[in-house]
């Protein structure tokens, strides 16, 4: 059975797209069989991997909207891995969700009817920089909640308002629903700030605070303008090791559970 | 009268906050009695102002939802510099505003019950990271759109979604809406792809793109945790004297038109 996992910060741009994408690719270069939904209208997880905006038609909005037949994932330039490309009509979804039957639901149900159980070993949703009804949906079809963690003052303050979110959700609608754990991103040694975050954000989540850390690393922020994930344009980064790194303990924690 | 300005980008973490916050109290600094709204459901303008959880009822949700009595700005540490803070309740109102009746108005409707046109010059009104009606009443209240953009790849491929929904805004719903302007944030000079958004941002948006450009700055990102702008936490650095060099040639901007 897929494992489905909702990378969610409601923080903008604390690393979510870059987590999912790259994550992804490590878990993939890991053996397992990834599918990625982009289900930010941003698009940025499509961008990453040089979806061309002309081929995003027939991705996430379609499967939401469940519009005639389901929508195929495309395959990517890295083996293994798949990706449901945001639609460019997926920035309307939101206000058309409201009204729709099963509102919440329907990112679950397009996930069944799509039958990517057997087909993926880890599903990975990435998620927009809000609690809206994309972001609903993703924490009702998920198991697992990702969240990526920036170093950053305001990343803090806004976590235990996600993790509020979370456990209404895991009440009322998905009741299967768990947090994976918390990953720091952009940690910057030279910066105190970065320390003072992780310290803080260790002593409050103990263990649910990943050991790996992503660093600050221009290479990351490089790769997506040439449509490739960090392990393709420059492996030996310090980026690109840190997510191989973070793929490994993800698969080791989830062993232990 | 007052000049409405909302800051807006839904690319996340590219420092419309920290805009919003210390243009105005640049602009304060220069003699303008400036008034800001935090209609984002996170806080974090509220945060900057060292405004605790417990004194936040009666802002913007008040105001959107016109429930009794008018909420009242409250003064901050910073002479002439009044906020309006995110109320705990902001984070529904999306959801609570879809059904009200012109539910793109109530921002404009509210601000002119309030009265704000004698008594303030600027009104910056910090948006969420979404094109979603919290940020739409916005646009809708505003005179002037103005745009964060961070030196990152991710940041110029979401602007031509933003200038789309301001067009058809300015179309449908505010035909007084206009640009103020796009500044570069976050610019790292050790970082070539700085320079290239940078250059690619000015070849293409030209005059939009103001002179003034805001570095990175550690100064800048510590200040939020000591619940002050950065001009009082630490007025010499970098990040400070930036943000006073943009407020002249925002008021240099606004002679000019
Ligand atoms: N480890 C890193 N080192 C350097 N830059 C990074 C790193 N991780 C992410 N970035 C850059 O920081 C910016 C924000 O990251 P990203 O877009 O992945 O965040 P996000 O949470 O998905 O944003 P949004 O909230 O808009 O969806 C991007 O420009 C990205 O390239
Ligand atoms: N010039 C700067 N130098 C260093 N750090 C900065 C600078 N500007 C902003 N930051 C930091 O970058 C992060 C993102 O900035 P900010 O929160 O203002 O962006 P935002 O666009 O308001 O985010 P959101 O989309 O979540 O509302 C914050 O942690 C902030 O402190
Ligand atoms: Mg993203
Ligand atoms: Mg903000």
């Amino acid at each position: 059975r897929a494992r489905i996992v909702a990378v969610v910060n409601q923080k903008g741009g604390v690393g979510k797209t870059t987590t999912t994408v790259n994550l992804g690719t490590a878990l993939a270069a890991a053996g397992r069989r990834v599918l990625i939904i982009d289900s930010d209208p941003q698009g940025n997880a499509s961008t990453s991997f040089g979806i061309d905006y002309t081929q995003r038609s027939d991705g996430t909005y379609a499967l939401l909207l469940a519009q005639g037949t389901l929508p195929r994932p495309r395959t990517t330039m890295v083996p293994d891995l798949s990706i449901l490309p945001a639609d460019s009509e997926l920035a309307g979804a939101e206000i058309e969700l409201v009204t729709e039957n099963r509102r919440e639901f329907r990112l679950r149900d397009g996930l069944q009817a799509l039958g990517v159980n057997d087909a993926y070993d880890v599903i990975l949703v990435d998620c927009p920089p809000s609690l809206n009804l994309l972001t609903l949906n993703s924490l009702v079809a998920a198991d697992e909640v990702f969240v990526p963690l920036q170093c950053e003052f305001f990343a803090l303050e806004g976590l235990s308002q996600l993790l509020r979110t979370v456990d209404r959700v895991k009440a009322r609608l998905n009741q299967g629903l768990t947090i994976n754990g918390i990953v720091l991103t952009m940690y910057d040694r030279r910066n105190n700030l970065s320390d003072l975050v992780a310290a803080d954000a260790r002593a409050f989540f103990k263990h649910l605070v990943y050991d790996t850390v992503i660093p600050r690393n221009v290479r990351v922020s490089e790769a997506p303008s040439h449509g490739k994930p960090v392990l393709l344009y420059d492996y030996r980064s310090p980026g690109a090791q840190a997510y191989l790194k973070l793929a490994q303990e993800f698969l080791k924690r989830s062993r232990a559970t």
